[in-house]
């Protein structure tokens, strides 16, 4: 899952370099994702808050990460309509400490389903539909534990 | 070739899923 998530969120081209778990995990990459996905709702204000020279400060990416985790289920609840229960969050203490992938994968999950579902869907589907096969399978099938785990 | 049928089906497995994703209605109500 966190390879072909992180080949999902490199297909954004957002500013931060996006080529490693490590460079995902100041929550920078993630927040300038969500900020493509609704440029409203995540707003200069919003992305202000996330601090963008972290360096090696585990503190200030956690503190990253859970305003990004926090900005998604929220996007999620009110501009969505759908609330995410039963389904278990990535832990932001493994991966802004330890880096730890599959936490982040489960994180780059929740963005995917931010941009699925948005306004703009139609151009990131398109996009993951042109992905390799294997890619799309896995993309489909973190897509599908969201949609079980969504109540409207 | 039983290769090439199950790739085709893989591949309208998938062009369902995302098709239905492209038509599915989302947004909160209001």
């Amino acid at each position: 899952l966190e390879s072909c998530a992180m080949r999902h969120i490199q297909t954004f081209g957002v500013e931060a370099p996006c080529k490693t778990v490590e460079d995902l995990t100041s929550g920078i990459v993630m927040a300038q994702a969500l900020q493509k996905i609704d440029l409203v709702y995540f707003n200069d204000a919003w992305i202000s808050r996330v601090k963008p020279e972290v360096g090696d400060n585990w503190r200030l990416k956690i503190s990253n990460l859970k305003k990004v985790l926090k900005g998604a289920l929220d996007y999620n609840q009110e501009i969505l309509g759908q609330h995410i229960d039963d389904f278990t969050l990535p832990d932001v203490n493994l991966i802004g400490e330890h880096s730890d992938a599959a936490e982040l994968g489960r994180m780059l999950q929740l963005i995917l389903g931010c941009a699925v579902n948005c306004e703009q869907k139609q151009e990131y589907i398109q996009t993951i539909m042109m992905m390799e096969e294997s890619v799309q399978h896995v993309v489909m099938t973190a897509i599908q534990e969201l949609m079980s785990k969504e109540t409207p | 070739d039983p290769n090439m049928k199950a790739g085709a089906a893989n591949e309208g497995v998938l062009a369902n899923f995302f098709n239905s994703l492209l038509s599915k209605k989302t947004g909160a109500p209001g």
